[in-house]
């Protein structure tokens, strides 16, 4: 048994949630937050068979797109916007992926 | 050390949560949702001695109810409900529980 | 690649992720609540490569303060505190570290 723990955009989390559960696998949704840009996102928790993670791992590619937003460019994000007008493209990820091993697992 | 993540339906969560502090282990929960039932429940990280896990998984089993709940039947669950007026019953699990070993454990 | 699961008091969370991204760590922040106290904090998750597992710790070290708190005595902690008018110190971590193995480490 193999938890996989990944973080995705609020905006993939629905339709991943629904592609995952589709398929079979059993998924928890806990409300997260980034800490670089401080917008919400979500972590998901799925429990699946070792030979299951592969088939998780291929959902999320197709439901979580990567983004690409407009962030204050300078060493302080916030106050550097107004002065510099300097904006950068900051890549946002589809999903964050940590696959752990579980030592046991049960339902009681 | 071992970090058990266990998922607990919130009718059971404060009991649990309490039985648990009375046996001495420490708790923290987090507010999660089912991913099927799209219905809130509780996410439990509780980090223990190796000898504890045991200890832990018995209280989960003592104040974790399964229940059954009536779910609409049909492929998409939300539209067949008026259509079909048959539901189904679906068990709910007292606790899902994993125990994921824990490399290194510090209090700074 | 391990993933860090630290429980840090809110009142440290904002230096804290600050502290942990201007060192290039990525951080994701799930609000949760203490089992004993029933008072909200914070648990930080942070995958790092295995030898960077030693300065995020250090950072925990460096914006996380032990604080006492002062209960109520008694068996129960809520009834017992008007009657008793006795109080005691407790002293509530700076941060509660888990560091975890990933066996697997993939951004979609
Ligand atoms: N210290 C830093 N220095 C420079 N750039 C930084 C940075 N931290 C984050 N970024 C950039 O900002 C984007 C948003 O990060 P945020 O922390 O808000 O939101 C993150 C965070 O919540 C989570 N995440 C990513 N890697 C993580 C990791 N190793 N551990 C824990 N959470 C992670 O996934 C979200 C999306 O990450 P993604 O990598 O796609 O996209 C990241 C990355 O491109
Ligand atoms: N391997 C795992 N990984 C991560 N989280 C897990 C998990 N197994 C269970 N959970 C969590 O525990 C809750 C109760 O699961 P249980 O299996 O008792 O009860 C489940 C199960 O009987 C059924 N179910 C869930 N997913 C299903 C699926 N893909 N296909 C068919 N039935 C499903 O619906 C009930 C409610 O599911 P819901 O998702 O709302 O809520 C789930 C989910 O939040
Ligand atoms: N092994 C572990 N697994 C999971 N989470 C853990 C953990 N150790 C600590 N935590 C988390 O960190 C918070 C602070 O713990 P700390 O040990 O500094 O400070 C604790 C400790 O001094 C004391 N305490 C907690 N549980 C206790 C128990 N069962 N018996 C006696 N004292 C307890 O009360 C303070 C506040 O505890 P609270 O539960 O509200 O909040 C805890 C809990 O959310």
């Amino acid at each position: 048994m193999k938890l996989i723990i990944a973080v995705v955009q609020d905006q993939d989390s629905d339709r991943t949630i629904k592609a995952l559960n589709d398929a079979g696998h059993r998924v928890t949704r806990v409300a997260s937050t980034g800490g670089f840009f401080s917008v919400g996102n979500t972590t998901l928790l799925s429990g699946v068979e070792d030979s299951q993670v592969r088939s998780v791992i291929d959902i999320l590619k197709t439901t979580c797109e990567r983004r690409t937003r407009l962030i204050p460019a300078g060493p302080n994000i916030v106050e550097s916007a107004a002065m510099m007008g300097a904006f950068v493209e900051v890549e946002v990820g589809g999903a964050t992926v940590f696959v752990l091993d579980v030592e046991h697992f049960e339902q009681v």
